[in-house]
């Protein structure tokens, strides 16, 4: 379960 | 969070609110291709689709917010505003940019980490945001000289970018499994592109001359 979904960048 | 993201999205947002100040406070486009703009709306609103489905915190939610309103209300003004949009010389601003559209839509339906209809939009987003400031480039190659207000706002629009290459290296030492060609390959030919107008505003900036983009 990653914390952040891969997109956490602008 | 890193240091060279936040400060690569603090550039990127003083890039967009240079525009914004330009534009608003002497009611002039000289020099701003609408085209550049109009395809960064563009990025924005195919990038942030997860804008009210995935929370991630809220200076994300904030700034998405930003950049969205931002470079609407640019697109906006340049087309509509009835003194701003006098200034606007779309005789110079010929770029088809719609040649940068479909190419970057094909490259993303083929090259995507997952054929989702979300995935394929963020990767369209990114490809689009590699040659959005071609448009810009080439206005400027055209109307040689450029007010430092838009030298300026190229200039953060361009660092941002390679700020994120240095966000992207730091998380790929710190983050396992931290990986994404896609991003990385794209965000490099972007800032490559600035790299011959980062030349000539280097040269300018030191030899206090005006910048002069050679034709």
């Amino acid at each position: 379960y990653q914390k952040h979904p891969k997109k956490d960048e602008l | 969070m890193n240091i060279f993201r936040f400060a690569g999205d603090m550039t990127h947002l003083a890039s967009v609110l240079v525009l914004l100040l330009k534009i608003h406070t002497i009611k002039s486009c000289a020099g701003i291709s609408l085209k550049t703009q109009e395809l960064y709306a563009l990025v924005f609103a195919t990038r942030y689709l997860d804008l009210f489905t995935d929370y991630i915190s809220l200076y994300n939610t904030l700034m998405k917010l930003i950049f969205l309103g931002s470079s609407f209300s640019i697109v906006w003004y340049i087309r509509y505003h009835k003194i701003v949009r006098r200034s606007y010389d779309k005789d110079q601003d010929t770029f088809r940019h719609y040649f940068l559209v479909l190419p970057c839509l094909l490259l993303a339906l083929l090259i995507n980490e997952k054929f989702t209809f979300r995935e394929v939009m963020w990767t369209f987003s990114l490809y689009l945001e590699a040659v959005a400031i071609l448009p810009q480039l080439v206005l400027l190659q055209r109307t040689r000289n450029i007010d430092n207000l838009t030298g300026q706002y190229v200039f953060l629009l361009g660092a941002y970018r390679a700020l994120y290459i240095l966000n992207w290296i730091y998380r790929y030492f710190t983050e396992p499994h931290y990986v994404h060609w896609i991003t990385w390959i794209s965000g490099l030919v972007q800032t490559l592109l600035y790299a011959d107008f980062f030349y000539y505003y280097f040269q300018s900036w030191k030899n206090n001359v005006k910048l002069e983009l050679p034709a």
